[in-house]
């Protein structure tokens, strides 16, 4: 490309990315091996060529990348080998195209975040159907493709206003998918860190529409599962609500009592580290509208048979602000706590 | 007395992306 006059380039760049629309066969590792590495060093020439050139993107070339790169990253993915896949445990299965398959999505990127990139050509392309198959592949198990997918999708959010709204209803049906019918999904981590940079810059006040999906998505996607595999993601978002507007805290906690595990068990020990978190910025004049169903709670996980429940729910009296919060309020609480603390007084090392 | 504690803002974690500021005009 660097080698042709700059005129003859646009043309040049459209007959390289149509040569990148061929598939090799990656399962056959010796197939093919000269034409792959063609393909390989192909990729690279055009991931460098829309990072540096100028002048290329033409409005041909917006058809051409969409369906270069829909040919590469759209397929069938993998069956995982067990259904009951956890992503703690097991192996995840690696994608074996993945030395072209990372090449197509950095390329992706880079034309995306190009300074010539006109989101009023490209939405022509970029359309719904291209986001909902972008988001089937979320359930990549491949950790590195899930990794660009969430730049991209983060992206095309941020430049394509027409398709804001779109993306946010299919993320609440795949994590109500998640929550009432597979329990399994892949990408939850990697949309909630999309949903949290969205969350971050709604505009105040907030729309009816974004408290009901907090209420009605998120709150009930604190299932035991959910937070062994996402807890950090999915508190992120909740505090990005709070932080927003303070008056949520009342049906969030509601919400999550509601949804408090039955049983003593781990469960409740990951429960009560995401209680933590949103306590931690719970302003007081809202505390006090929670302190007692709360802490009622609280009480009973003192109280727990579960060694590390009642430990976990002790060390709030580690946290100094939670503990200011107490003190202030301590003609409430202390009724409420003082059978359960007097009674373990007496035999707990703590 | 004792001065009361702010609550602490959340830090960002390291996951954290740009916030994408919402266009008051979008459509729900």
């Amino acid at each position: 490309l660097k080698d042709v006059p700059a005129a003859e380039q646009p043309e040049l760049f459209l007959k390289k990315l149509q040569q990148c629309s061929f598939i090799f066969d990656f399962m056959d590792t010796l197939s093919d091996l000269k034409m792959k590495e063609y393909k390989r060093s192909t990729l690279n020439e055009l991931v460098d060529y829309v990072t540096i050139s100028r002048g290329y993107l033409t409005e041909q070339a917006y058809p051409e990348v969409v369906r270069t790169v829909s040919y590469n990253i759209f397929r069938t993915l993998p069956p995982s080998d067990s259904n009951e896949f956890d992503p703690e445990e097991d192996e995840p299965t690696l994608e074996a195209s993945w030395p072209h398959l990372q090449l197509v999505y950095e390329f992706f990127i880079r034309f995306l975040e190009s300074q010539e990139f006109q989101p009023s050509i490209a939405k022509k392309y970029i359309d719904q159907k291209f986001v909902l198959q972008l988001l089937e592949l979320f359930d990549s198990e491949d950790p590195r493709e899930r990794d660009y997918l969430k730049t991209v999708l983060h992206r095309i959010y941020g430049k394509f206003l027409g398709l804001r709204a779109f993306i946010r209803k299919q993320i609440n049906n795949i994590f109500l998918r998640f929550v009432y019918e597979t329990e399994h999904f892949n990408g939850v981590a990697e949309l909630l860190e999309i949903l949290g940079s969205i969350i971050n810059g709604f505009a105040l006040p907030l729309k009816a529409e974004h408290k009901q999906f907090l209420v009605k998505v998120l709150i009930p996607l604190h299932t035991v599962r959910s937070l062994s595999l996402f807890h950090a993601q999915l508190a992120y978002c909740i505090v990005q609500f709070l932080e927003k507007d303070p008056t949520l805290t009342e049906p969030v906690i509601r919400g999550l009592l509601k949804f408090w595990p039955k049983t003593c068990s781990q469960k409740e020990v990951m429960y009560l580290g995401e209680l933590e978190e949103i306590l931690d910025v719970i302003e007081p004049s809202q505390f006090v509208k929670i302190q007692e169903p709360l802490f009622k709670q609280i009480s009973r996980c003192v109280s727990s048979p579960h060694f590390q429940v009642a430990e976990r729910a002790l060390y709030y009296w580690n946290n100094e602000y939670i503990m200011s919060l107490i003190e202030e309020n301590s003609n409430v609480i202390l009724p409420i706590m003082f059978a359960s603390l007097y009674r373990i007084s007496k035999e707990h090392w703590n | 007395p004792q001065k009361r504690l702010k609550p602490l803002k959340s830090p960002a974690p390291p996951f954290a992306m740009p916030p994408i500021k919402e266009d008051r005009f979008e459509k729900a």
